[in-house]
């Protein structure tokens, strides 16, 4: 596997935000939690009405869920498993090499 | 050789400058090939220069790629470009007149150790690969680090932050590098462009304020008559404008720097996607993607010989 398979079960969410209390709500959760933000690229620049798009690690996936159910914040979840995605973008690559 | 090269994958670090070599040996008379330094770890920052040599001062076009190393469609687009150019020099009038009368300026990678890092250790990183002895975490953001009010707003004093500005400014090898030689060359270039993704934007100055550069009304039309020219492709929308009010405030960003060093047409590109995909854009997006930004550049670069 690419990368020793490492991103499997990591999963990116779309959160927006539809005001500044879930804005706060949001950047609270992050700091609790290590993650890669795609978009925008710090949580200082989150804001309302405008797509953050976090990385989450597959261990953390189900505590965010269940926060942001809990603040009823909703979200979508745009790559349910990163390594999928990462194999599909070059993975044909990879087994064509080991062809 | 060239001609089996493949431009429709993502290719990691080695096989870039590979493929440099090989495209200035085999066109000796539309490219030269030099370094302008050296990265962090100590690899070369290549450039391509493309035109005709038909007179020595020459107006010129900088396009730079991979400034974050996550955000692979970029050098996929410098490589797109350089190919298009050279293949359509014959048959292509436009781009003929374009490469007879500009020269451009292609860096395919400009984070190059943090590109090899991401082929080899950690897909998603975006940063330089630079180390500063106190702190456990590497990685400056290029984009954060030029000297243009430098570690203002939206960058992070913070080593560790995705957005960290820097011990200083032009503290990245990379990015001295580049503001060194655009500063030497400010005369004569006109145009500076920088690939990112994901966005879908067309971007230009101020990032680090809310204000409206002076030449507005010419940089605003040649972004709009770009984006209608990406659009004309495939029928994909890019939102264009103003970097602080289009997509955030950020400083120490490379267009402002640019815009400031004389350069009266910066541009900064969020390829697609929207976030569907995000940086991991499938190989098979890139022709599209490629071929539609290939518009709006080339419109651009047009407009340059216009007077405005």
């Amino acid at each position: 596997y690419l990368y020793n398979n490492r991103y499997v079960g990591d999963q990116v969410f779309r959160i927006i935000p539809s005001s500044n209390t879930e804005v706060q709500a949001v950047k609270q959760l992050l700091q609790n939690l290590t993650v890669d933000l795609w978009q925008p690229n710090s949580a200082s620049l989150i804001r309302d009405n405008s797509p953050a798009d976090i990385h989450v690690g597959r261990n953390k996936t189900q505590w965010l869920r269940r926060h942001l159910h809990q603040a009823h914040i909703h979200y979508e979840v745009l790559i349910s498993n990163l390594q999928t995605e990462i194999e599909k973008q070059t993975g044909y690559r990879s087994s064509r090499k080991r062809r | 050789s060239e001609l089996q090269y493949d431009y429709e994958v993502y290719h990691p670090l080695e096989e870039i400058q590979s493929w440099m070599f090989e495209i200035n040996r085999t066109h000796p008379h539309l490219v030269d090939l030099f370094s302008i330094g050296q990265s962090y770890e100590g690899r070369p920052l290549y450039v391509l220069q493309l035109g005709k040599r038909t007179r020595p001062f020459k107006k010129a076009v900088w396009i730079d790629c991979g400034v974050h190393a996550r955000e692979w469609i970029g050098p996929a687009f410098c490589q797109w470009f350089v190919k298009e150019a050279l293949n359509s020099y014959q048959h292509d009038s436009s781009m003929r007149r374009l490469m007879n009368q500009l020269n451009f300026y292609i860096m395919p990678v400009f984070n190059v150790d943090g590109y090899h890092y991401s082929w080899k250790t950690d897909r998603f990183w975006r940063k330089t690969r630079s180390k500063i002895p106190k702190y456990h975490c590497r990685g400056v953001d290029a984009n954060r680090n030029w000297k243009v009010k430098w570690c203002d707003e939206g960058a992070s004093l913070h080593p560790c932050d995705d957005t960290y500005c820097g011990p200083f400014p032009e503290s990245e090898p990379e990015v001295k590098a580049v503001a060194k030689f655009l500063r030497k060359h400010r005369k004569r270039v006109k145009a500076y462009i920088s690939i990112h993704a994901y966005a879908q934007m067309l971007l230009y100055p101020y990032s680090y304020k809310y204000a409206t550069i002076p030449n507005f009304n010419c940089v605003e039309s040649a972004a709009q008559n770009a984006v209608s020219a990406l659009y004309s492709a495939y029928g994909v929308r890019y939102r264009y404008g103003p970097a602080s009010t289009t997509l955030y405030v950020s400083s120490g960003s490379s267009i402002d720097w640019a815009y400031k060093n004389g350069i009266p047409y910066a541009f900064a590109f969020e390829l697609r996607d929207t976030g569907y995909y995000g940086f991991l854009l499938p190989e098979a997006l890139i022709n599209p993607t490629c071929t539609e930004t290939m518009r709006a550049i080339k419109t651009i670069a047009s407009g340059l010989l216009k007077k405005c």
